[in-house]
């Protein structure tokens, strides 16, 4: 059924990349078939799938650029999902993908031959409201937005919707919201309740009811190349990202 | 004597804001005339510091757009800090900067009229690489790296170093790493220690003895437009920034 499924927010480290491995790895462990677009120069998302960003042979970029077709730059990762990598040469398609026509459009022809193979094509999106965010938006049937419960992450989420909103209004009508989520949540700290509570009393429903832990081993992880739950299944990271998969395949599959 | 120091790491969310935010308040206190410049869309260090970013007249964006001279764009701070505000007219400034001659020399020309009525001006830069960041390592004297002691920013702070070499090699050869700074730091986590060992074993003096701990305060405090040392003089973050301004201020006016 291939659902596209940009994870967006240009607040760093919020925990985009975290949440793109660890859903990509659930959704593999409950038989659905992923594939992972890292769309960030970073190259984090590649990283921490055990993939290694300085020796790809084919990048996003060069299926961006046209020079690749999508078929060959698939890699099929430990974890079980396909990936197509990011390294630092994305940093000049922020640059490239400003002229030509279509630009905005890039990533979605891309994908329009693959996505079908798929149930769920995730996009980890870099850090910025850039021409890379705008193709994901564009490319995508709809948003996970990683929230860290502090200040300047939920200040700067009226930006992210108004970026949302355009694209909506213009370049793909389709796109939607499929929930905020909650991310590195500290229950002790007073602000996060209090911006847990702002974000609930805001968006309601579109808040997932699960909430991802702040969790040691979620950080150790992807120094070993691993999404959590190959790392440690059992632990309060691995767990919360199954149950984020739970309900992102209940709200999805039960339109 | 206009010592001009970029806070700079494209990782997203390891303490930039927060850091330069923090240690402008604190050279303030310690007598010290200090500028901050936010470079960042976000406009994060702007509101941090009680300015509203949505009210600006005139931003950095109209300074290196040359439609403003620097002198109108500043504004005086509660924390006692002058302020050029940022808001998300600068995303516009990420393509348009890349037209034209002098495309780095931008922000470079536009402080030269103004740095030598600071003893320090701080740039808070964005989470990328991209011609905000160059422009800010092409008008600095020296840069300081927060580093949050995880995998992921470790990883990335080849390509930064990269990105400075390459600066100093052409465009900027006075350029200087001033130090790597530990932010966020909770010494009862084993990767934290990892990560920090080999942080001081890499760089050795590089790394600034002081260490911003985990505390909430820091958080909280953008909430209320202020700086932690107004809002919690005694707190963990607070005394840690003003120890990195008593240090900052040892090395650079040691030289
Ligand atoms: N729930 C969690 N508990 C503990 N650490 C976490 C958690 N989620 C993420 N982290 C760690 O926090 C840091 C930031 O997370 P991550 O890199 O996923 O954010 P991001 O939004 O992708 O950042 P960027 O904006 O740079 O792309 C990383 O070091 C990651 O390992
Ligand atoms: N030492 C600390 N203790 C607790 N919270 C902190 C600390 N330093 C920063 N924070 C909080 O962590 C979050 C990320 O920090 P900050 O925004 O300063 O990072 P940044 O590098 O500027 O992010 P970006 O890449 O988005 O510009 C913020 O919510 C901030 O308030
Ligand atoms: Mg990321
Ligand atoms: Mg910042």
């Amino acid at each position: 059924m291939g659902q596209v499924i940009s994870v967006t927010n240009q607040k760093g480290g919020v925990g985009k990349t975290t949440t793109s491995v660890n859903l990509a790895a659930s959704l593999v462990a409950t038989k659905r078939k992923v594939l992972m677009i890292d769309l960030d120069p970073q190259g984090n998302a590649t990283m921490g799938s055990g993939v290694n960003k300085h020796e790809l042979e084919a990048s996003i970029y060069d299926v961006l650029m046209d020079r690749m077709p999508v078929a060959e730059a698939l890699i099929h990762t430990e974890p079980g999902y396909d990936l197509i990598g990011a390294n630092a040469d994305l940093t000049a398609a922020e640059v490239e993908l400003l002229d030509g026509d279509q630009k905005e459009q890039r990533l979605k022809s891309a994908l329009a031959g693959v996505r079908s193979q798929y149930d769920y094509v995730l996009i980890d999106c870099p850090p910025s409201l850039n021409m890379l965010t705008v193709n994901a938006l564009v490319a995508s049937d709809s948003v996970i937005i990683p929230m860290q419960c502090e200040y300047y992450a939920l200040e700067g989420l009226s930006a992210l919707l108004n970026t949302i909103e355009k694209i909506q209004s213009v370049l793909n009508p389709n796109l939607e919201i499929d929930g905020l989520l909650r991310t590195m949540y500290d229950p002790r700290i007073a602000l996060a309740n209090q911006v847990s509570s702002q974000l609930t009393e805001h968006f309601g429903d579109k808040v997932y009811r699960t909430i991802i832990p702040r969790n040691v081993r979620l950080a150790e992880a992807p120094s070993h190349g691993l999404p959590v739950l190959e790392y440690d299944r059992r632990s309060r990271g691995a767990v919360s990202y199954l149950a984020l998969a739970g309900e992102l395949i209940r709200r999805a599959e039960q339109k």
